[in-house]
């Protein structure tokens, strides 16, 4: 759904 | 050369089935620290990080770092072969194409071993700061599976908002509206049984509950489940694995409509 956004949002790529 | 007893080879079981319908395929990191694995579902929503610290095995060969990559369902299949009080070893050569689960019944009458063929696994890895959180909700781990499972037949999502009441877990759908507050209380004939919780500040935060499900898949690791919250960040659901480390699962909040 729009309203999810995935955890890259939160987290930066190791 | 890879060669890790657990004695408890039970826990490993059961990390198996907390994993598998979360995630595929997993790359397993073996280092000098432990046996651990960070993935991410195939939606990239949540996460789950296992650790399972060296010290808590009885043998742990690691001579350099390795990662294994699995299929967790073939590998939660090769696992079910095994007893629940089993002697679990995992065994592996360093440039190995496959791994070998060597199953002990406890009175030693009983030796198995399976072998699984690895597979080359592209897999990201997201760096995790530690953070304070606004709230932290300890409570038993069965009652948070029970508070998931009848919401989520009333609706997709759970609001869980801490304020100095308690932790309420919401949830509307078609036929209504749900509400469950669990007060803190530490007056219980047993630890496990005990809700506590810690709030800096009141947090409100909205989560699928499908994940909250999957998350409970863990219930039969440990008595007490860890519920972290902090505005705007990910919701982290830990599960001690007996003394020798934890699994988490991180979950992105749903951004209010």
């Amino acid at each position: 759904a729009d309203n999810q956004p995935r955890l890259s949002a939160f987290f930066a790529l190791k | 050369m890879l060669e890790l007893r657990l004695v408890q080879g039970g826990l490993l079981k059961k990390v198996l089935d907390s994993l598998k319908d979360l995630v595929n395929d997993a790359n397993f990191d073996c280092s000098a620290t432990g046996f651990s694995l960070q993935a991410m579902d195939s939606s990239h929503v949540a996460l789950v990080a296992l650790l399972l610290r060296s010290e808590g095995f009885e043998h742990y060969r690691c001579d350099r770092n390795l990662s294994l990559g699995m299929n967790l369902s073939n590998m939660a299949k090769m696992l079910k072969c095994a007893g629940n009080d089993d002697i679990v070893t995992i065994k592996a050569d360093d440039a190995a194409d496959s791994v070998t689960f060597m199953f002990e019944s406890p009175n030693q009458d009983k030796i198995a071993d399976f072998d699984m063929k690895l597979m080359d696994i592209d897999s990201e890895h997201l760096g995790i700061p530690e953070a304070e959180f606004q709230a932290i909700v300890r409570m038993p781990s069965a009652e948070f599976a029970r508070i998931c499972k009848d919401l989520s037949t009333i609706g997709d999502t759970v609001v869980i908002s801490v304020t100095k009441e308690g932790v309420k877990f919401s949830t509307r759908g078609d036929i209504g509206t749900a509400n469950i507050v669990c007060r803190h209380n530490t007056s219980v004939d047993k630890p496990e049984e005990a809700t506590i919780i810690e709030m800096e500040e009141t947090v409100s935060l909205t989560f699928a509950l499908r994940y909250m499900n999957s998350f409970t898949k863990a219930t039969p690791l440990a008595n007490q489940v860890t519920i972290s919250l902090s505005s705007d960040l990910p919701v982290v659901v830990e599960y001690k694995v007996a003394e020798m480390g934890h699994i988490r699962f991180y979950l992105a909040p749903k951004i209010e409509e």
